[in-house]
């Protein structure tokens, strides 16, 4: 007995030598989630593996996303997790998040956990001012945040003080007016009670719908120079490339829509937009840090492929998908209205 | 920028006007 015990106990510690695997933490924005990986595995594996964890199939639009050195990068698909030049301490930590935006948020996303993703994604970055939001769009915004959290507004249930310990308004907005949080509170009461009957996804909806409206996401910026070394700032979204003026991030100076470029290269640490109309110029390029010229140049193509695949019919595989989607969506609507 | 739904824009003049008295001078 004594010996089968033994040689039981060795085989396992000789199972933990020959471990295979490695920890992760991917954070999402709800969950933070625990994988263990195999170490021949794949960025598709991984990425695979935390989309069926979360039951998402609308995988275009996301990514995974570690910090190396002072900026960010996505895991890529076809390379191994390890072969990445990043912080090997277990776990090692990526954070699932959207990557490429829709044009038209609500004739393109389909799942509820894809809205769901998107909405906090974005109320996030308004929040703590990565976008730039307008004090009105805040407070209305702020409405539509609420009346997703807490559903349909009841002035029995939702009484002065219920929002005291939320997080409603960049601070920045808060900083501009003189008023106390009872103040504020009572303003986004007002809003939510105007838009009683929504459920809490079509309120989650709406808010996307407003943002995307106000230009308030979806737009990746980047510090570059022109060939002229005159500091300017790209934004890439899926509808082109844009040029700003870092100190007017809404406005660009120009824009390249994805139909009216003919190609984009990068070489000898350039980027060069060559535009489908010969006679316009060539715009030229870069950022002084690799690294971001690498994920400047993924991201045109990303956003250049399903630019182009949302002018193309969708493969069966995505038809069948988004159709199981809106009849789901359709039966959870038939059974709010019965009951 | 103004939002498509004539809802949303009317609803966002609203609450500018109803922030406007409250506004720091430095704004």
């Amino acid at each position: 007995m004594a010996s089968v015990l033994a040689s039981k106990m060795g085989l396992n510690s000789l199972r933990r030598k020959q471990a295979k695997t490695f920890s992760v933490t991917v954070v999402t924005m709800d969950a933070d989630l625990e994988f263990s990986c195999e170490l021949k595995w794949k960025g598709k594996d991984l990425f695979e593996l935390v989309c069926r964890t979360l039951g998402l199939r609308e995988t275009w639009f996301f990514g995974l996303r570690y910090d190396v050195k002072d900026t960010v990068a996505w895991l890529k698909m076809d390379k191994k997790v390890l072969d990445h030049d990043m912080p090997k301490e277990e776990p090692i930590v990526f954070h699932f998040l959207a990557k490429f935006y829709p044009e038209n948020v609500e004739d393109e996303l389909v799942q509820d956990i894809t809205q769901h993703l998107f909405f906090l994604q974005v109320k996030t970055s308004i929040l703590e001012e990565e976008i730039y939001c307008p004090p009105e769009a805040s407070v209305l915004l702020a409405s539509y945040a609420i009346h997703a959290k807490y559903g349909d507004y009841d002035p029995n249930v939702h009484k002065p003080g219920f929002l005291s310990q939320e997080e409603l308004l960049p601070k920045r907005v808060i900083n501009l007016y003189q008023m106390t949080a009872e103040m504020w509170e009572e303003r986004i009461t007002v809003c939510y009670a105007e838009h009683r009957g929504r459920t809490r996804d079509e309120a989650e909806m709406e808010y996307l719908k407003i943002a995307q409206d106000l230009e308030m996401y979806g737009v990746n910026y980047f510090s570059i120079r022109n060939k002229k070394g005159t500091s300017l700032l790209l934004g890439v979204d899926a509808l082109g490339l844009h040029i700003y003026d870092p100190s007017n991030k809404l406005t660009p100076k120009i824009s390249f829509p994805w139909n009216e470029i003919r190609n984009i290269s990068y070489s000898d640490k350039e980027f060069a937009i060559k535009p489908l109309d010969k006679r316009a110029d060539v715009f030229k390029f870069n950022s002084s840090k690799l690294r971001v010229n690498k994920l400047i140049l993924q991201l045109c193509i990303g956003n250049h492929d399903l630019f182009m695949r949302r002018r193309r019919v969708d493969s069966l595989e995505v038809q069948q998908m988004k159709m199981q989607a809106r009849e789901e969506k359709a039966r959870k609507q038939m059974e709010r209205r019965r009951l | 920028n103004n939002p498509r739904n004539p809802h949303h824009h009317r609803a966002l003049q609203e609450i500018r006007r109803s922030l406007m008295p409250f506004a720091n001078e430095t704004t």
